[in-house]
């Protein structure tokens, strides 16, 4: 359990709040 | 058996004994992921940021959203009254909730809280005392220290400054600050290990 962030499912929803802005300023 | 999740975080600390331990994660998550979401919004808006690598962005908001919360939601924990208010918005006493076999935690938040309120800093520190928390080159798993390195000490300058503009006569507040971080870190330690003890049961 060296990784609560991932365990805890925030890395996935870290990720597609950063991408989620990468994507807006794409379009 | 009742079943407790304490943590504000949660819409409530009651956990319906009829659903799954899947369903009550799920049900755990939807309650903070609005707070989450809310962490990267403010990190994007840190500026150097975004110019950190898309992997040490990550990683950063990975180790810190929890201490990050912590500050910002420290006005959850009422010193005074020793209650704590949920996210559901109902207020529960810390006897209560020590009832419920909240944990050592809990406690060390209040004083944490308790200590932080005491300084009495107004918004826009608060929010830079935040980034200074999130941006730390010491999280584990960091590919570029240096980047790293350079903006966090370019956010502590700008908190020294802004601290001793506000606070000529309190010299000792901007020390203060920067010895909480280490507070932090304690409490961050001490929450992996309930989310450890949350997951084995």
């Amino acid at each position: 359990f060296s990784d609560p962030a991932s365990n805890l499912g925030l890395e996935d929803i870290i990720r597609k709040a950063l991408m989620g802005n990468l994507e807006e300023r794409q379009e | 058996r009742r079943m407790h999740l304490v943590c504000p975080m949660n819409t409530s600390p009651h956990v319906d004994p009829q659903k799954s331990g899947h369903e009550v994660w799920e049900e755990f998550a939807h309650s903070f992921t609005p707070a989450v979401r809310e962490v990267v919004e403010f990190a994007k808006k840190i500026p150097g940021f975004r110019d950190l690598s898309q992997h040490d962005q990550v990683s950063l908001l990975k180790a810190g959203t929890f201490e990050v919360l912590v500050v910002r939601f420290a006005s959850l924990f009422d010193v005074k009254d020793r209650t704590i208010t949920f996210l559901g918005g109902k207020k529960y006493s810390v006897d209560t909730l020590r009832a419920m076999g909240s944990s050592d935690l809990l406690n060390s938040m209040f004083d944490f809280s308790e200590k932080l309120t005491n300084l009495g800093l107004s918004e826009e520190e608060m929010s830079l005392f935040t980034a200074v928390v999130l941006v730390s080159a010491h999280r584990s798993g960091i590919e570029n220290v240096n980047s790293v390195e350079a903006l966090q000490e370019t956010l502590i300058r700008a908190l020294r400054s802004l601290i001793t503009r506000n606070h000529p006569n309190e010299s000792a507040i901007f020390t203060k600050l920067l010895l909480k971080l280490p507070d932090l870190r304690s409490l961050n330690n001490m929450h992996s290990e309930q989310l450890l003890a949350f997951k084995v049961h």
